[in-house]
């Protein structure tokens, strides 16, 4: 249940 | 010049266990504070990062910031040349292309010396917010690993829900479903689940069971875990490593769209 995103989604480049 | 001291060799091979699944290649950043490591696993999904802070070891000296890229793999076929108790040095020079590993046993009358080759990774680096939390969990490691273990014979995906009666893991799959739920209680008793909740918000989330998993192999470096969670932001389970640091996984949730 529910779409598999990437941690880039969510957390930017450092 | 890097050179670090471990007590023991069991944290570096229990660290190497917390890490070796989910990722096979990253940069040990070292720096006058210490030992840090940031990476992903190879779908992105994933993140764990260690904290090893230098004036907590045995020893540490580190004069130039220096990037380390190890084959997790290989370092942990290395370590376990070691005994647990074995006094642990590992030391690279600077621009060194090698990392040297030595072990000496409790009796100081054994000295094991190993090198293992360095490698160029070209690793991406997440900036990771500081975040306030809706909810944080604190739980015994243990029963956290046992929660997982037994959902994921049930299904691949786990929902955390978190409220002010407690925390509730539940797994669905073709063949049936199970929920497992912790009260929070306040109240130390003997023998009880002993769970502290920290909460703002109720939240509820999905995760996939396999990454989870992966965590739970930390499980050996901190009696307790604690869970981290906020609407639509990944998830932090974070297991402490004495005073010495710490070990951080974040997950992506998965969000239905």
């Amino acid at each position: 249940s529910g779409k598999q995103h990437q941690l880039s989604a969510f957390f930017g480049a450092a | 010049m890097f050179e670090a001291t471990f007590n023991q060799a069991s944290i570096l091979k229990q660290v190497l266990e917390a890490t070796k699944d989910l990722v096979n290649d990253a940069n040990w950043d070292c720096s006058a504070e210490g030992i840090a490591l940031q990476a992903m696993d190879s779908s992105h999904v994933s993140l764990v990062s260690l904290s090893l802070r230098g004036d907590e070891l045995a020893s540490y000296r580190c004069e130039n910031q220096i990037s380390l890229g190890i084959n997790m793999n290989t370092m942990t076929k290395i370590l376990k040349c070691a005994e647990n108790n074995d006094r642990t040095i590992i030391r690279a020079d600077d621009d060194a292309d090698v990392m040297v590993f030595v072990f000496e046993s409790e009796g100081r009358d054994k000295t094991s010396k190993y090198e293992m080759k360095l490698m160029d990774i070209d690793s991406e680096h997440l900036g990771i917010p500081e975040q306030e939390y809706s909810a944080t969990v604190q739980m015994s490691s243990k029963e956290f690993s046992r929660i997982v273990r037994d959902l994921s014979t049930i299904g691949e995906n786990v929902e955390i829900t978190v409220d002010k009666e407690g925390i509730t893991f539940g797994a669905k799959g073709e063949s049936g479903s199970g929920t497992v739920s912790l009260k929070s209680n306040p109240s130390v008793d003997e023998g009880s689940s002993n769970i502290t909740i920290d909460l703002t918000d109720s939240v509820k989330l999905n995760f996939a069971l396999r990454y989870l998993t992966f965590f739970t192999k930390a499980a050996p470096l901190s009696d307790n875990v604690s869970l981290s969670l906020s609407a639509d932001v990944p998830l932090m389970v974070e297991y402490a490593i004495g005073d010495v640091g710490f070990i951080r996984y974040y997950l992506a949730p998965k969000i239905d769209d």
